[in-house]
C-alpha cells in the first residue's frame, strides 16, 4: 500500500 | 521519529502555548488574527480526523489532542471570552480566497482520493497559507507585540525544522512525501520576511515594527 496514505507525522 | 521532527513539534507546541498565555495573561487578543486561528483549527480538525481510528504512537495521539484542544481554546478566548479586545478592523483577510484554492488543489493533487486522505491533503495545503491573515494584520498595523513575534517565530521555526526532518528521512529512510515537502517549503518561505525582521530587530531588543 502506498505508504503516503499512512501519515505518521503531526 | 528524529531530533529535527521532535524539535519541530516542540516549537509548534511552544508557539501554541505562548499564544494562549499571551491572550490569557494580557486578557487581550489585540494584534492576533482570529482568522488565522480559525484556519489553524480547521487544519488540525481535517488532519486529525484519523485520531480515533489510526493509532501511530502515544506521543502522536497526545500531541494531536493537545493541538486540537489548544486551537479551539484559542478560538474561544478570541471570539468569546476576550471578544471585546478582538481587533476585527485589522483582521480583514478574505479567508475564502485561501479555502477555495486549497479545496480545488487538494482535489487535483493528492496521493489518494479516500475521504481521510483528501482531508489530510487539504489540511497540508491550508496550513501552508494559514498564517497569511496574521501576517497581513501585522503588515496593516505595522507592528506586533514582542510576545506575538515570539509566537510567529516559533510557528515558523516548526515547519522549517520539519523540512530538515524530511531531508533527514529522505537520506535515512528514503521516505519522501512531495505534497508535504512542497507545502512546507512554501509555508516557511512566507515567514522569510518576518524571520529577517525578527532577527534584526526583536533579538536586538527593539520593538517589532515594519519599516514604514
Amino acid at each position: 500500500e502506498d505508504d503516503n496514505t499512512h501519515h505518521d507525522e503531526l | 521519529m528524529n531530533i529535527f521532527r521532535l524539535l519541530g513539534d516542540i516549537c509548534h507546541l511552544v508557539a501554541i502555548i505562548v499564544l494562549l498565555l499571551k491572550i490569557w495573561k494580557t486578557r487581550s487578543c489585540a494584534g492576533i488574527s482570529g482568522k488565522s486561528q480559525i484556519l489553524f483549527a480547521l487544519v488540525y480538525t481535517t488532519r486529525y480526523v484519523d485520531l480515533f481510528f489510526t493509532y501511530v504512537s502515544l506521543y502522536n495521539s497526545v500531541m494531536k489532542v493537545i493541538f486540537l484542544a489548544s486551537s479551539y481554546a484559542t478560538l474561544y478566548l478570541i471570539y468569546v471570552k476576550f471578544k471585546a479586545t478582538y481587533d476585527f478592523n485589522h483582521d480583514t483577510f478574505r479567508i475564502e480566497f485561501l479555502l477555495i484554492p486549497c479545496v480545488i488543489l487538494s482535489l487535483l493533487i493528492t496521493h489518494d482520493y479516500s475521504p481521510v486522505e483528501l482531508l489530510w491533503t487539504f489540511s497540508i495545503y491550508l496550513e501552508a497559507v494559514a498564517i497569511l491573515p496574521q501576517l497581513f494584520m501585522v503588515s496593516k498595523t505595522g507592528e506586533a507585540e514582542t510576545i506575538t513575534s515570539h509566537y510567529l517565530f516559533a510557528l515558523g521555526a516548526y515547519r522549517a525544522l520539519y523540512i530538515v526532518n524530511w531531508i533527514y528521512r529522505y537520506y535515512t529512510e528514503s521516505f519522501i512525501d512531495g505534497i508535504a515537502v512542497v507545502a512546507g517549503i512554501i509555508q516557511t518561505i512566507l515567514y522569510a520576511d518576518f524571520f529577517y525582521l525578527y532577527i534584526t530587530k526583536v533579538l536586538k531588543g527593539k520593538d517589532f515594527k515594519l519599516p514604514a
